[in-house]
């Protein structure tokens, strides 16, 4: 028995053919975060402590879908959510997030600072102000990238999970179901 | 979306996830992620954390799954999170990380890939997209 860590940076139809471009960005930082929550563990900093740390460094890595790089509602908007839980079963979420920087560390106040274990939207942004967290105006968290990625889903009316690639323009005549597309995944 | 699972060396466990959603989601739409025991669970036995597609993995409670295959079936991590993963959830639909309190690490999706990484106290470390 001893520490262990694991971090992922999405799942989906991620092609081999993946361009450099796109997956060097992407090692890199699950390198760098990885090495920070080793080391936070050598140091024998809380698991909670470790799991908040890294997925803020995720959150503040444009190339992964969560926070500044987060993909885009119909609306061109981002909404971000967010969860953490330890093994007391103690635990805080968010949802629809607009301007908090590190959703993580929001959903940890939650846990910590009110009785409840969810708050979204209105009263979260709220709750987020009352806290003092980093917020940005929601420009922020758009990358060019994602603008790119919701004009090829919208063109082809469907939506993506992480990595997916967009669908020539010619199959969007096929029904959403066929793309796995519809409400039972 | 990203996420992070973590277990030091007394056993103690903690779980976090965090995401933008799907490209095109409707606005209001909300995911797995924060989801309690769909795409994020801890307790004793293990710290899950999920991505992929929300709605399958709600439907699925795929990390609460791995917890529960543990505590009711005793089986292992590793054994656990397979079943959830190839046997319970539709193919193309998720992938988890997770640890157990025992210090296992167990990385299966059933998409094409999943970017991930993961490390242990006896000096494994292991990158990996597909």
């Amino acid at each position: 028995m001893g520490w262990a860590i694991a971090l992922h940076g999405g799942a989906g139809g991620i092609p081999l053919s993946l361009s450099p471009e796109r997956r060097l960005p992407c090692e890199a930082g699950i390198r760098h975060c990885l090495h920070i929550g080793v080391e936070a563990l050598k140091a024998n900093t809380s698991p909670l402590d470790v799991v908040e740390l890294v997925v803020r460094e995720l959150e503040n890595n444009p190339h992964f879908n969560a926070g500044k790089g987060s993909v885009l509602t119909t609306d061109g908007t981002v909404e971000m959510e967010a969860c953490i839980m330890d093994d007391k079963k103690r635990c805080g979420a968010v949802s629809g997030l607009t301007t908090v920087v590190n959703p993580i560390s929001l959903a940890r106040l939650v846990m910590e600072k009110t009785p409840h274990i969810y708050l979204a939207f209105d009263g979260a942004e709220a709750f987020a102000r009352e806290q003092g967290v980093e917020t940005l105006d929601s420009s922020h968290f758009i990358t060019p990238d994602n603008v790119e990625r919701l004009n090829k889903a919208k063109e082809a009316k469907r939506v993506q999970i992480d990595y997916t690639q967009p669908l020539h323009k010619d199959k969007k005549e096929e029904t959403p179901d066929a793309d796995g597309n519809s409400k039972l995944g | 979306t990203v996420g992070c699972v973590a277990v030091d060396s007394f056993g103690n466990l903690a779980s976090a996830t965090s995401t933008g959603g799907f490209v095109n989601k409707m606005v209001g739409r909300i995911g797995d992620t924060p989801i309690i025991g769909a795409g994020t669970y801890a307790n004793n036995l293990c710290a899950v954390s999920a991505t992929g597609k929300g709605e399958a993995i709600i439907r699925g409670t795929v990390a609460r799954d791995v917890a529960a295959l543990m505590e009711f079936k005793g089986v292992s991590l590793k054994e656990a999170a397979a079943y959830v993963v190839e046997e319970s959830t539709p193919k193309g639909n998720v992938g988890l990380i997770a640890v157990s309190a025992a210090g296992e690490v167990t990385m299966p999706f059933n998409t094409t890939g999943m970017f991930r990484a993961c490390a242990t106290e006896d000096g494994y470390s292991e990158i990996g997209i597909w």
